[in-house]
């Protein structure tokens, strides 16, 4: 396999939990969906359940004409909210498969960029919890669980916050609150001109990717600059984190290269 | 004499830090604001590679060169920015998120921030009631100069300031809330846009996570004598 990232933002199935009688590990192993038939439907991911664009339910839920777009009229006012459904109307199943062979010493990360509220991810039957929180990223080292003829099964089950919070009659700013005990955005039970949204944007919000590494893998580089002489004399500090996942001690080179590029595509190095 | 190679061992299955000597530039292009001169952007390349293997893994960046403070200014009251030494009027928007159901694609970035250079700004504030922006945000923000004010998800209208008054404690879980911070720090810091980190809308945090967030987002000791002529 390549080395680098690549995203996983096609080829999503969807389901609500409550219409879905199989676990995680038999939807990854035994019993995966076939394909977009009730109660799973196409869905694609980064997306929230009500909302996103390249999205997960409710924009599928639109395009079948399950429910209308809330974004026209009063059209919002029909789709059931949270707070009356329950947290398990708006907890979905997100479905997917990928190919990925990977050699001797490579090693493969399934990264998740945001997800809201939290998560339980099943990959070829392992289960693994993403704990709490809509600002964090999740990092997963899943050489050990691929299998071995490259095709892998991953389903993502995706909770609401854990407080939805209701909307009083006369709405107002941010709802009741409640949502402001969770660290999720706060927008969500509605504001000034903002309705409020029925899944609080529960999803997987955000990009999903997986990253093929060698044996060390570089972890969120740190770029500083300091100016002096009026900006004549710069100096770059460049600072990573390295992770060595091998059994063995690498002898490694470090690389940094700064190019610009140049109008009519000629490179400065 | 941009490219630098260094030697480094790594224990088996150990996490290390690593810093590069500096590497000097002389009068590189500068990064400015939208209206105060050209955003020049360098393309930062970072890859290892381990004996007996080959490349392990590589990451890239664009990178500005250019140097943003802040202070309240004693004469206005107002919070004056300068850019590269140079004090600079802000004309800013506030943005809340390009959709409300999250409906977002680097297309829909471009075309959002494109329109407010277009129209002359060079700064967007990120709501506190909204999102921690997402990279592709950020990377417009790059390229078409628009310094961004990123707020932390606090607000006073939800955090003890609304009515009713509610959650005068902020979230219940104060290391989840640093966890996160810490978590986007990390994933957005690199970006030359990046101008300002904000503890909320309209309410400060929690002390504990207010003290918090000024201690891990202080400038190093090591940069305070940066600009020295």
């Amino acid at each position: 396999a390549e080395i680098g990232k690549t995203k996983l933002d096609s080829g999503w199935l969807a389901a609500r939990s409550t219409e879905v009688q199989l676990t995680g590990t038999q939807l990854t192993t035994t019993h995966p969906p076939a394909g977009p038939t009730a109660p799973w439907m196409d869905a694609v991911v980064p997306g929230t359940v009500i909302g996103g664009l390249i999205d997960s339910v409710l924009a599928t839920l639109v395009k079948n004409k399950v429910v209308p777009d809330p974004f026209y009229g009063l059209e919002n006012e029909t789709i059931i909210d949270i707070a009356d459904s329950g947290r398990e109307y708006y907890t979905f199943w997100f479905f997917t498969t990928f190919h990925c062979k990977l050699s001797g010493t490579q090693h493969l990360d399934l990264n998740f960029r945001g997800i809201n509220y939290s998560a339980e991810v099943y990959l070829n039957g392992h289960k693994t919890i993403l704990p709490k929180g809509m600002f964090r990223r999740h990092s997963l080292n899943v050489t050990d669980t691929l299998h071995p003829d490259g095709q892998n099964l991953l389903a993502v089950l995706v909770h609401p916050p854990d407080h939805p919070g209701t909307i009083p009659p006369d709405g107002g700013q941010g709802g009741d609150h409640e949502i402001g005990k969770d660290v999720t955005t706060q927008y969500v039970e509605g504001w000034d001109w903002i309705a409020p949204i029925r899944d609080r944007n529960t999803g997987i919000w955000d990009e999903v990717s997986i990253s093929v590494t060698g044996p060390v893998k570089i972890i969120d580089p740190h770029l500083v600059s300091s100016l002096f002489d009026n900006y004549k004399r710069v100096y770059l500090h460049a600072t990573t984190e390295l992770e060595n996942r091998s059994a063995l001690a690498a002898e490694c080179s470090l690389n940094i290269q700064v190019t610009m590029e140049l109008e009519g595509g000629v490179c400065l190095v | 004499e941009h490219l630098q190679t260094q030697k480094l061992l790594i224990p088996a299955r150990a996490c290390v830090q690593y810093t590069f000597p500096q590497i000097f530039f002389y009068k590189p292009n500068l990064w400015w604001p939208n209206g105060m001169g050209k955003q020049s952007l360098y393309n930062i390349n970072i890859s290892v590679d381990v004996k007996g293997y080959g490349e392990s893994d590589l990451w890239s960046h664009l990178f500005g060169f250019r140097k943003i403070e802040s202070h309240i200014d004693k004469a206005t009251g107002g919070r004056l920015f300068k850019v590269n030494g140079q004090p600079i009027f802000i004309r800013g928007g506030n943005w809340i998120v390009s959709d409300g159901l999250l409906r977002l694609s680097k297309k829909r970035y471009k075309t959002d921030i494109k329109f407010h250079a277009d129209m002359n700004l060079n700064m967007i504030r990120c709501w506190g009631g909204g999102l921690a922006e997402r990279p592709e945000f950020y990377h417009y923000c790059d390229i078409y100069g628009l310094l961004v004010w990123q707020e932390f998800w606090i607000t006073g209208d939800v955090d003890g300031r609304g009515v009713p008054v509610s959650n005068p404690d902020g979230p219940l879980d104060h290391d989840l809330f640093m966890l996160c911070a810490r978590d986007t720090v990390k994933l957005l810091r690199n970006h030359s846009s990046l101008a300002l980190w904000v503890g909320g809308n309209e309410q400060v945090p929690p002390e504990d996570i207010n003290k918090a967030l000024k201690d891990d987002l202080k400038l190093h000791p090591f940069f305070y004598n940066s600009n020295g002529i």
